[in-house]
């Protein structure tokens, strides 16, 4: 980028950090305005420290909630990095994200979208098409549009995001489960329930065989289980749990705050099927693991 | 329930904006 934060820029922002964290509001915003003013007196407005400092002020009035206000700020640094680093620097495509998170936490979800689009298209271009920066910009403007109800947009974001931190990070990276997750409730926005129940399943299906090894008779993923409860069920008298499910204690080991929304997910779409011992089974074993 | 996952999901500030 050939911009470094100055020493005494990264100090100021250490402070500063360190009085908001402790609620002391009162005494992080004056300094970072009066280092703003020093800054501008001595570079001039449109300096790169400058749109720093504005990034630094705006964070704390961000963590204050007052989004309206940081908003302002960020739009002036956008204007100074535009100036100063060119329409295409990453730092340009930061500010863009952030601005349109600002505006998404404020419910102005049509206004966010294009600056959102704008990040996207200077990160493809900086970093390339297949980049989990890109990935991860690609998440904040599927999360824009379900906002906005556009859920073939959102479809087609998460598949690209998803596609991208396979091929990038691997099967195994939390990244894909998250994203099939995601990517799933946008099919049951649409009603695509059996396309949303596929993706829940793969995702614990993964999820086993990271932990415990391939899938075969004896090594089953918890859904396995729960179908087959539900297919049996009458048929087969009491018994502990243990002996019962096979290796079901393995599949109830399987545990992140990813696996126990998915359990909870595919859980409610087999109620809705009327398969209550189904359900039941993941149910049980969501609440272990929480 | 299925609201589940989709109140996790929040759009993502990036801290890098200072690192410039």
């Amino acid at each position: 980028g050939g911009y470094e934060i100055p020493a005494r820029l990264r100090t100021l922002h250490n402070l500063v950090i360190q009085y908001a964290s402790q609620g002391r509001y009162e005494v992080a915003v004056p300094l970072c305005k009066q280092a703003l003013e020093d800054l501008e007196k001595t570079s001039g407005h449109d300096h790169p420290d400058v749109a720093t400092m504005l990034n630094i002020l705006a964070l704390v009035y961000r963590d204050q909630n007052k989004y309206k206000e940081a908003a302002h700020l960020l739009n002036d640094a956008l204007a100074i990095r535009e100036k100063t680093l060119g329409k295409d620097h990453p730092a340009v495509a930061a500010t863009l994200n952030n601005l349109a998170v600002l505006y998404g936490k404020r419910g102005k979800y049509k206004e966010a979208e294009p600056l959102c689009k704008r990040a996207l298209e200077i990160r493809e271009k900086v970093l390339g098409k297949y980049h989990p920066d890109v990935a991860k910009q690609l998440n904040n403007l599927a999360l824009l549009c379900q906002n906005q109800a556009k859920y073939a947009e959102v479809e087609y974001y998460y598949r690209r995001a998803l596609e991208i931190y396979q091929s990038k990070l691997g099967a195994d990276d939390p990244n894909v489960a998250k994203t099939k997750n995601n990517l799933a409730t946008c099919y049951l926005k649409q009603g695509k329930f059996k396309d949303a129940e596929t993706l829940y399943k793969d995702i614990l299906t993964r999820a086993h065989e990271r932990d415990f090894g391939s899938v075969n008779n004896d090594n089953k993923p918890i859904w396995m289980h729960a179908e087959e409860r539900e297919e049996s069920k009458g048929k087969q008298k009491e018994a502990g749990p243990y002996t019962e499910y096979g290796s079901w204690y393995k599949a109830c080991k399987v545990d992140s705050p990813t696996v126990n929304t998915t359990l909870k997910s595919l859980s409610a779409l087999y109620r809705r099927q009327g398969k209550l011992e189904a359900a039941e089974t993941l149910e049980e074993c969501a609440g272990k693991s929480r | 329930d299925q609201q589940g996952a989709s109140r996790q999901q929040q759009l993502e500030w990036d801290d890098s904006t200072l690192t410039y």
